[in-house]
């Protein structure tokens, strides 16, 4: 099954 | 600070399109207007609102403040103003509430409620300029529709743009279902166009369940733009008057 990207980890912290 | 909205109608639509994605939110606030993002909790969306301080008539911010406000609550008070109503947001420095007042344009009626802040500790993600492969602009109408009906089917939609056209497509227990839409320009009302733009072809796929919740903003705005890129997050905007907006990011579902 795909998965769900983490926004997370996309959004990097600045 | 001093925020006079002339329409309550404004807040009370963005906090009712984002309470149930977010709960305790930071509005933070300076000179340039009233900022919010905020996460869910399962970091599938993000929730970032920009109310420039020209929606507001006067506006003033001496000093940078973060406002910890919780949006049930929030809702709670907003339930008690009118559209019309004029909103008033005061805050004092490192306030422990935030006042807003509704005025009634029509009477003498004035309302005064506090609301409690929240220490709340957000971290601020960055979110990098994107040069989308492609942008949809589309009446907010019918894409409120197509996530509807769609999700009557499905649990998720894949989105696909070619030169084209774009095309949602979903699949499920009852069978599938697709919509199409072409580029079109309404020469009697421009709301009602489609515009897409491409550099090269996209294909996605969403939950449903995110897409429909985003379009409880759809009063907000009669159209929404759709920016994509291959795994990379998905932007639905809502732009508001004065160039405040309403954006959501919404993560992709990749690979097997």
């Amino acid at each position: 099954a795909p998965f769900q990207m983490d926004l997370y980890n996309y959004f990097i912290k600045s | 600070l001093e925020a006079r909205l002339e329409q309550a109608a404004m807040l009370k639509r963005v906090v009712d399109a984002i309470k149930d994605l977010v709960q305790d939110c930071n509005f933070d606030c300076n000179d340039s207007g009233i900022a919010l993002q905020a996460m869910d909790n399962s970091h599938v969306a993000l929730v970032s609102m920009m109310l420039k301080s020209e929606s507001f008539s006067p506006f003033r911010c001496d000093r940078n403040i973060a406002l910890g406000i919780n949006l049930t609550s929030l809702t709670k008070v907003l339930r008690a103003a009118q559209g019309d109503d004029i909103l008033t947001l005061k805050a004092e420095d490192a306030p422990d509430v935030v006042n807003l007042t509704f005025e009634s344009p029509e009477s003498d009626r004035l309302s005064e409620y506090d609301i409690k802040l929240m220490d709340i500790d957000q971290e601020h993600l960055g979110i990098p300029d994107t040069e989308y492969a492609a942008t949809i602009t589309l009446p907010s109408s019918e894409f409120s529709r197509i996530t509807r009906d769609l999700s009557a089917l499905s649990e998720s939609v894949a989105i696909e743009c070619t030169k084209e056209g774009v095309k949602f497509t979903c699949t499920g227990d009852i069978g599938n279902g697709s919509v199409s839409l072409r580029q079109h320009t309404n020469v009697e009302n421009d709301a009602k166009s489609v515009d897409i733009s491409l550099t090269e072809p996209v294909a996605l796929t969403f939950s449903l369940k995110y897409l429909v919740n985003f379009c409880k903003a759809a009063g907000l705005s009669d159209r929404v733009r759709l920016c994509l890129s291959n795994e990379v997050p998905l932007l639905v905007e809502y732009g508001l008057s004065n160039n405040s907006y309403l954006r959501f990011y919404l993560a992709p579902k990749i690979g097997d």
